[in-house]
């Protein structure tokens, strides 16, 4: 469970204050599939990378599974987040001189997962969103949504059960993009927590409850009629 | 005028050839406003890649107002990139420690264009694009679609004669795409051949001619009936 209350965060750049978050309540229960909405720069983010432990908040609290993430040092953090959380990050951040199968490994090598079943785990992430034939390339021999695609396996290979995916389907076309929607409702189904940026309906449609941002607050949380 | 004749791709990496262009044809003529569509690894990047010179293609010719593109040496092609092509990348190639403000002078710093104007002509491109505020914030300091706003007032700030936009609204969501287009529409008003790449059908709607690919071909080419 993901408890966030009174979660601001203000960025103090040279002259000026960014308001990003301000004072934001938002709880998410296991097992839900939720899809978070907004204007570009209003702040959604920022809050994925609070709920993925990778930034703290300038204020407010955030409890996940009952525990104040703000107790946990790094070495707890580094491990909560690398057997809990996958993370899909906006900017792909893949490894530039490693394969894509590499870089679906990388979260399995820090999780110490012995070499051979680390490659198949790898491999079959990699078949699940279509990259078979590419698994040797480098990130530079990639096309854009192939780049996605590579970030989206690699989030999925430790089987977390909590998936942050920022904008996943950015990159993609109408066909991938159901097609990787398909795969997150899959792991939905398995049991698996799934949050999802995003900024298009074709996306949003999957979801069972959609939370909208503005300004850096939350100013609708409803659940997804369509469905 | 673009004039692309049996142009195609090959990338040889270590085991496999990956034909990304398969014997292109295609022109374009001055002042058209194009959106090309097509699957995610269908060729669309290298296409653009190789309309704006900054990729040469493995077979095949390509004049850009009647010049030969292989003809012209590394000094002549860079200023003809600088004075009459703008590029939107589709992964922004923003400059890291640098602020908004100057990743969009670069362009002009390249065309000798002195400080003070440089900097007039940076600031009102930024705000064009709706970052009138943001102008002292470095990348990291930016949300993705203001990132990806900040290439697009880099592309348009040397007024160039072709704008080549690699999906430039990737990252924003449906009001600041359709504040983006209209945008583009203006420049195109005021003579700018304008040539885009798109997976969505609210930006393709914008264009005149769609141009559709497939593994590498040029699969329809019609004019947009929905304008
Ligand atoms: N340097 C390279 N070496 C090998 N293969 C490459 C290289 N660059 C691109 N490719 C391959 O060429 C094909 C075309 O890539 P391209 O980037 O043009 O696709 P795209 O249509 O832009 O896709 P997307 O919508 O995902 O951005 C892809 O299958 C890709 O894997
Ligand atoms: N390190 C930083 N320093 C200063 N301001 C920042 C920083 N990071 C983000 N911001 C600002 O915080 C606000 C929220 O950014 P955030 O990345 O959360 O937006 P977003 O909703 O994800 O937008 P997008 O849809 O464009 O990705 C933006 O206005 C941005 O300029
Ligand atoms: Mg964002
Ligand atoms: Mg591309």
């Amino acid at each position: 469970v993901i408890d966030i209350r009174a979660v601001s965060k203000v960025y103090r750049t040279s002259d000026v204050e960014v308001h990003a978050l301000r004072s934001v309540d938002l709880t998410i229960q296991r097992g839900e599939l939720v899809a978070i909405m907004g204007q570009s720069g209003s702040g959604k983010s920022t809050l994925m990378n609070i709920i993925g432990t990778l930034d703290k908040p300038t204020d407010g609290s955030y409890r996940l599974d009952g525990v104040p993430v703000e107790d946990l040092d790094e070495t707890n953090l580094a491990r909560l987040r690398n057997q809990k959380i996958g993370f899909v990050f906006q900017s792909f951040n893949l490894l530039p001189r490693h394969t894509a199968l590499a870089n679906v490994e990388v979260p399995l090598v820090y999780g110490r997962v012995p070499k051979a079943e680390r490659k198949r785990r790898a491999e079959e992430s990699l078949r699940r969103v279509g990259l078979g034939e590419r698994m040797d390339h480098h990130p530079n021999q990639l096309s854009g949504g192939q780049q996605q695609r590579v970030a989206i396996a690699r989030a999925m290979v430790t089987q977390p059960v909590l998936l942050l995916a920022d904008e996943p389907t950015g990159a993609l076309d109408t066909e991938m993009t159901d097609q990787i929607m398909k795969l997150f409702c899959d792991l939905h189904r398995s049991g698996m927590t799934v949050v999802l940026v995003t900024h298009e309906p074709q996306v949003a449609g999957y979801a069972e409850r959609i939370v909208r941002f503005r300004d850096g607050r939350i100013v609708s949380d409803e659940q997804n009629q369509e469905r």
